[in-house]
């Protein structure tokens, strides 16, 4: 059965695209069939999976003005079971683009679900930019749930609340199927404290929500998009790489059960 | 002579907040009078600064929307010399809700231009939010000179060119004053090897915009907004204080020249 999911954090710097190369390579190698799509005018998620300016052909943006469906716009990547719909520099002129359509924050729901061949891949992650623009709210429309990774330190944790009010307000308004998967505490460093604080706060105030993984602070993590592949085929046997299958397991253990 | 500089990036978590916070109390600390505008609905700025939500009566929302001058909106920090205007969540609406009006990135050019009080402070510093939409164009509008902070990372590199592109595109149609303030280095890892690959990269592609001065990663830098303060109150002997010090130093000799 597909699942849609939204790596989403108006917070920046905290790891989504991260965690959305790595999670979804790891999903890959345990042999589900994934399909990423980058939502990010930066589309860093493109550039770490190995696809050049050059090569974006058909893009995400293609896919919200209905100019191409998923499967002229999904790419291949170094991993195998991996495809991914690149991002593009002009998705950030889609809030203005879009501003007088009434259906412009449900445009990535109709191309997912009027798509036969959305049935081929057993996860859909989306990589959001960070913001609460109509970009992240598309992804939260289309999704069936919301991941959310979140960075160990002060300035993040304050974003936290102002992020779940807003899936409330989708949840109630557009997508009443939309649950949270999960928080997913990133760049956790043991040599400091403020870590340790951030996690407990998390863990105390919202216990059912926190994946058990935790993906530590590992350099190797920084240094992978640079040599476009995802940490576990740049270095198989990092912190990085462990963690990134460990929470693959995580979440297919949760999914696989339901 | 007032001048304006707006600290942007569209990359999210370069140290865009950690900079304006910490080089605003540094040029308050050597007898400048210095205001700073929280244009980031996040409102990161502004709790670093130890306004809490509840002490945010006037927001840089009622300045974009003509509700309030500057002088109602600007309140007191813990810093001698450094007012802040402070952010809030309802910015975020701003790109649809100004979405049909022609002058949507000028209006805070309009504010600061009109105010005879502008001509008070010495430097005004505009925190700006991890995207190009109309919040960052009404501060590059505004601005004499734009700071960018750039994390020691291959992402951060990636989104330079873009960045530039937009600041050249600016300064084309809608702000003709519009300078490199320059490109501040941040969160550099000594012990690691992509931090000075990242820094010679933008030294030899960017030689003449690269600030001198690097600022380090210090754990006391993320401490130092928990507990509402700037890092040189929070602990004025870390190299994290020494860096923000250096790097005022080097932006007053530049600008006091001229
Ligand atoms: N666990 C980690 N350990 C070390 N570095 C990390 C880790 N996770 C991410 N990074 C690095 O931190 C930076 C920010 O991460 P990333 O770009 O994934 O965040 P993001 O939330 O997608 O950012 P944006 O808000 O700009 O989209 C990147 O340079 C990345 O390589
Ligand atoms: N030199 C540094 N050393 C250690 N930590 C730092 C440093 N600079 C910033 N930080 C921490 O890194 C995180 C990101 O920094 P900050 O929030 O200032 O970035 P930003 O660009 O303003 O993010 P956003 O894109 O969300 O506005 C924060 O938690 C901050 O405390
Ligand atoms: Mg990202
Ligand atoms: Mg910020």
């Amino acid at each position: 059965a597909r699942k849609i999911i939204a790596i989403a954090n108006q917070k920046g710097g905290v790891g989504k695209t991260t965690t959305a190369i790595n999670l979804g390579a790891a999903l890959a190698m345990s042999g589900k069939s994934v399909l990423m799509i980058d939502l990010d005018p930066q589309g860093n998620a493109s550039t770490g999976l190995g696809l050049l300016a050059s090569r974006r052909k058909t893009t995400a943006y293609d896919l919200l003005t209905g100019e191409a469906t998923l499967e002229q716009a999904a790419a291949s990547t170094p991993v195998e079971g991996l495809s991914i719909v690149p991002g593009s520099g002009d998705l950030s002129g889609l809030d203005v683009e879009l501003a007088g359509e009434a259906d412009r924050g449900e445009r990535l729901r109709e191309v997912l679900s009027a798509e036969e061949v959305g049935g081929k891949y057993d996860y859909i992650l989306i990589d959001c930019p960070p913001s609460l623009n109509i970009l992240t709210v598309n992804a939260m429309v289309a999704s069936d749930s919301i991941l959310v990774p979140l960075q160990c330190e002060f300035f993040a944790l304050e974003g936290v609340s102002q992020l779940l009010s807003t899936i409330r307000r989708i949840q109630l308004k557009i997508n009443p199927r939309l649950r949270m998967e999960g928080i997913v505490l990133t760049m956790y460093d043991r040599r400091n404290n403020l870590s340790a604080q951030v996690a407990q706060d998390v863990r105390e105030n919202l216990t059912d929500v926190v994946f058990r993984t935790i993906v530590p602070r590992n350099v190797r993590l920084s240094e992978a998009p640079s040599h476009a592949l995802p940490v576990m085929l740049y270095d198989p046997d990092c912190a990085g790489s462990e963690a990134y299958r460990q929470l693959a397991d995580e979440l297919i253990r949760r999914n696989d059960a339901s």
